[in-house]
């Protein structure tokens, strides 16, 4: 554990409570793509299987518990209770696109070729582009409230700092895992156009299409 | 542990 490592979890969790929080307190999700906050939901369920084989730290478990925990809250509020409020209508990627492809590539480059191991390698990769409906959304509405614009500069700075941490790793550990990195690599890149945005348009964001 | 089976991240 480093402080880069530590700073880019709780930036991270500090994006998904902001994202329950804001959908709690105005009791609306306008704004915010339900599908991916269902690829998020899947990137947990299938990376933290390993909940059930090995124990890593107290920390590690808890952390793993409370993201799957508000990823299917928030699921659960987008679908369910503030159901009425989605922004079903300009929600509209379609996740399959994603989901195929990245399912394929996880079979053919891993680590181990073993149903664990290949479910961890497919939440790697989906992770990596889980946030294109959201960012599809906001292209499309044309702009995206304040609020929504924190959680993904949270997501972002939390993909950042991960690749300070294995920078740090590879550099005093002499460790390093090549699938993170340039899926690591992929999803911030995704981001940059986000910040470059949120930096010069002081937080109101419209992303073009 | 320089294993990249061994997930230690989040």
């Amino acid at each position: 554990m480093n402080i880069f490592r530590l700073a880019g979890d709780l930036s991270h969790l500090a994006a998904i409570i902001i994202l329950l929080l804001k959908i709690w307190k105005t009791r609306s999700c306008a704004g915010i793509s339900g599908k991916s906050q269902i690829l998020f939901a899947l990137v947990f369920t299938t990376r933290y299987l390993d909940l059930l084989t090995s124990f890593i730290s107290l920390y590690n478990t808890c952390m793993k518990i409370i993201y799957i925990g508000c990823a299917y809250a928030t699921v659960h509020l987008i679908y369910m209770k503030f159901k009425a409020t989605y922004d079903g209508n300009h929600d509209t990627f379609r996740i399959e696109f994603l989901i195929v492809p990245v399912g394929g590539l996880s079979f053919l480059v891993n680590h181990d070729f073993s149903p664990l191991e290949i479910l961890w390698t497919f939440s790697i990769y989906l992770e990596s582009v889980a946030i294109l409906p959201q960012l599809f959304l906001i292209s499309k509405t044309g702009e995206a409230e304040t609020i929504t614009t924190h959680y993904l500069f949270c997501l972002g700075v939390y993909r950042a700092l991960y690749l300070f941490n294995w920078i740090w790793r590879f550099y005093f550990e002499g460790f390093f895992d090549m699938i993170a990195i340039v899926a690591g690599v992929v999803q911030t890149i995704l981001y940059c156009d986000f910040f470059y945005l949120y930096v010069t348009k002081g937080e109101k964001v419209a992303i073009p299409s | 542990s320089n294993d990249p089976l061994h997930h230690d991240e989040l």
